[in-house]
């Protein structure tokens, strides 16, 4: 029915049906209440009507996390779909806040509404941005860290339209092993 | 079919609500 209602609009539906969410490090509250759902969207147009609406990720602050995750999966590890997944990494120096944070956060935006993994889109979850004092984080979620052929791929491809260059690797971690290291002694199971 | 939109598509629509 939304597919109708957006196309007798004249709107460009989107395959799936996106979730922004927003973290704010509250240590006064748990850590559910600090996560809040700002709200969902199918089509470009409500895509950008909603990324011209919010806050730069480059003007949050610290300790503040933007998540868009498919509708229906919680932009937690616990979560039935992400529990058995991981992350493609991108970390990045402080300088980089000012010069590409918010442009890669844009094209990991991008590569998610516009399904552009090819055959493996379905093995996304979704996004995350962590806006650190130490260095912003921006990672893409995928379902299954056994999935060689599919987290390949999305790895190459993502790193392709951040346009990194071939001297630079991104690592994957499976989030099993994140949960259970200290970040920098976390595993890294696939680099391209 | 798979809805898919690549970059310069997305891109397209991205000030459209500039001119609207």
């Amino acid at each position: 029915q939304e597919l109708l209602v957006a196309e007798s609009l004249g709107k460009h539906p989107l395959q799936n049906r996106w979730a922004l969410w927003f973290f704010k490090n509250d240590k006064s509250k748990m850590w559910q209440e600090n996560l809040r759902l700002i709200t969902k969207f199918s089509t470009v147009e409500d895509f950008w009507a909603l990324y011209s609406h919010i806050q730069p990720a480059s003007k949050l602050s610290s300790g503040c996390d933007y998540s868009l995750f498919k509708d229906g999966i919680e932009p937690m590890w616990e979560d039935s779909q992400n529990k058995r997944g991981g992350r493609w990494l991108i970390t990045l120096a402080k300088q980089q806040r000012h010069t590409e944070l918010d442009r890669f956060w844009l094209e990991t935006l991008m590569c998610l509404v516009g399904e552009m993994f090819d055959d493996y889109s379905d093995e996304v979850c979704g996004a995350v941005i962590n806006i650190r004092a130490k260095g912003d984080k921006i990672a893409i979620w995928t379902r299954e860290a056994e999935n060689r052929e599919g987290v390949i791929h999305i790895g190459r491809v993502y790193k392709e339209h951040l346009g990194l260059s071939q001297k630079v690797a991104i690592g994957y971690q499976a989030h099993a092993d994140t949960a259970t290291k200290s970040s920098s002694l976390t595993k890294t199971k696939f680099v391209v | 079919e798979k809805k898919r939109y690549d970059r310069e598509f997305l891109l397209g629509f991205q000030f459209i609500f500039a001119s609207m």
